[in-house]
């Protein structure tokens, strides 16, 4: 393997996608099959290092923002010194890591036919993704065979199974380390062992991290543009479609969605709303509105603008949980145990909401959950995840009434947790002398 | 067709990092065995058997899609990283 002498001085970088191949050219990939792609380019990588990669939401346009390594399509000339020159020839380029703007910079040709385990008329983006990230983090290319750092197109590879070469993981492990408690690596080779770099100095960030993330009780948890973010306190962490944390360690909730008061510790309930795909977040008496991560100037504003009134006729002045039904498409509010509906598709930005009629009913109508959930999702086939500490109930799509349900660990099936060691089985929250079992329990 | 060939063969050796690249306000000139050790280097990275000459098999590699990094990165690699930085400065 070759190195380029330079490499990132921090384990956990930030990546974020600023333009998208033309569906002129590439016309099997849509946006949401570029993420995934490059999400599975990184973990080869982290796979086999200590590194992290988290995506950034970011506005295109700033092409400051979004973090270390910033993809972009470009065709032929793209002010970098390095101009493509149209279907085939040179397919990406990617920066070396460093100081400079354009540092770990990773730019794919626009003018390929990028695929997806496409025939050989195409290139497959997740080979060539997986060599440039190779750059972006400080590889060259290599001579070596087999090696993804090799220069020239080898043509697809199986995304699911993916694992580096030897040559490819003895590069990273040279720059980066061994990923604790992961492929070790090289026992079973005949090379000589690596030592580790001394370990880098890294911005140090209140961490709560393993226990907080296992312990459960999270403020808010929902479903946003396909995955699902658990808040707690000042931090969040992030699941992808696939259920795979974006990073175990959490991400500071200022750090990542702008706009919030400082000294927010404690995030109420958050949805995305149907109509427009605006991020609404309720603390306090207050609610936001976001676009992507960046809240709307005109915020916050009164919570008294949805019009809730308790049953008593009191107003509400704090909301615990919030989702969209997928079943019908309808907003649900849920606070001190009653819950409105909404239909926002006939709401304005800004102006007074009704709840529709009949509301506000009793959260117990929700059969077989607890009444005072932390919050609720509708996720894969519209089903209602409802979360309670640290376990999860689903109601399946369309359900109100289904009896007994039996609890997940949210801490073990969403956040990458050990499972706890066997006690008494969970029980159902609301008929708590019933015994119900998992396959651990 | 031979003599474009060739020279477009140059640019990729050039452009790849084989050779340095031909400076005009120098005029300087590749030597035959520059070019013929550039070709040996070239080869022998792609896992050909180094002949020196472009053959077949060394064109048809030449043309295969590729990432647009240098395979050798030197001392023009650099000069052009320490333009564009003072370029981005300015």
């Amino acid at each position: 393997y070759a190195l380029s002498g330079l490499k990132w001085q921090k384990m956990d970088l930030t990546w974020s996608i600023h333009s998208y191949p033309s569906p002129s050219h590439s016309p099997n990939l849509n946006k949401e099959l570029v993420e995934t792609i490059l999400y599975y380019a990184f973990k080869a990588w982290s796979d086999v290092s200590p590194l992290t990669f988290q995506k950034q939401m970011t506005n295109s346009r700033d092409s400051k923002a979004g973090g270390d390594i910033r993809v972009s399509f470009a065709q032929m000339l793209h002010e970098d010194g390095y101009p493509f020159d149209g279907r085939g020839g040179t397919l990406a380029h990617a920066f070396f890591p460093g100081l400079d703007e354009v540092s770990g910079d990773t730019h794919f040709d626009n003018d390929e036919m990028w695929s997806f385990r496409g025939d050989s008329s195409s290139t497959d983006l997740f080979t060539v993704a997986v060599h440039e990230f190779g750059h972006a983090l400080g590889l060259s290319h290599s001579s070596s065979d087999p090696s993804i750092m090799r220069p020239y197109y080898q043509g697809p590879a199986d995304m699911n199974d993916f694992q580096l070469a030897l040559d490819d993981r003895v590069a990273i492990q040279q720059l980066y380390g061994v990923k604790e408690g992961g492929q070790g690596d090289d026992a079973d080779h005949d090379i000589p062992r690596l030592p580790s770099p001394p370990p880098t100095k890294t911005t140090q960030h209140s961490e709560p991290s393993f226990p907080e993330r296992c312990q459960g009780g999270f403020d808010a948890v929902a479903n946003i543009r396909g995955e699902v973010f658990f808040f707690k306190g000042e931090h969040f962490w992030r699941v992808n479609q696939k259920r795979s944390l974006w990073s175990l360690n959490p991400t500071l909730i200022k750090n990542f969605w702008i706009g919030l008061p400082p000294g927010t510790n404690k995030i109420d309930a958050v949805y995305e709303r149907k109509s427009d795909s605006r991020i609404i977040f309720f603390i306090g008496s207050q609610y936001w509105v976001f676009i992507d991560n960046k809240a709307m100037g005109d915020y916050p504003r009164p919570l008294s603008e949805w019009g809730m009134r308790t049953k008593s006729g009191v107003p509400v002045d704090r909301v615990d949980a919030a989702f969209i039904w997928a079943h019908n498409g309808k907003t649900y509010l849920f606070s001190g145990g009653e819950f409105w509906r909404f239909d926002e598709s006939k709401a304005n930005e800004l102006g007074t909401r009704h709840p529709d009629q009949g509301y506000p009913r009793d959260s117990s109508l929700w059969e077989g959950v607890p009444p005072d959930m932390d919050d609720v999702i509708s996720w894969e086939q519209g089903d209602a995840y409802f979360f309670k500490d640290n376990q999860y109930w689903v109601l399946k799509s369309g359900g109100l009434n289904q009896d007994i349900i039996t609890p997940k660990s949210t801490a073990v099936e969403w956040l990458w947790c050990p499972a706890p060691p066997m006690t008494s089985a969970p029980t159902n929250p609301q008929n708590p002398k019933e015994c119900s079992c998992d396959v651990r329990g | 067709g031979e003599s474009d060939q060739y020279s477009r063969a140059l640019d990729w050796l050039s452009r790849y990092g084989y050779l340095p690249p031909a400076d005009p306000r120098t005029s300087q000139l590749q030597t035959k065995e520059g070019i013929e050790k550039a070709i040996r280097i070239m080869q022998r990275f792609g896992g050909l058997q180094e002949t020196g000459v472009l053959d077949n098999k060394t064109l048809k590699l030449m043309s295969t899609p590729r990432c647009s990094l240098p395979d050798i990165i030197g001392s023009d690699e650099m000069l052009k990283r320490k333009r564009r930085r003072r370029r981005r400065k300015r």
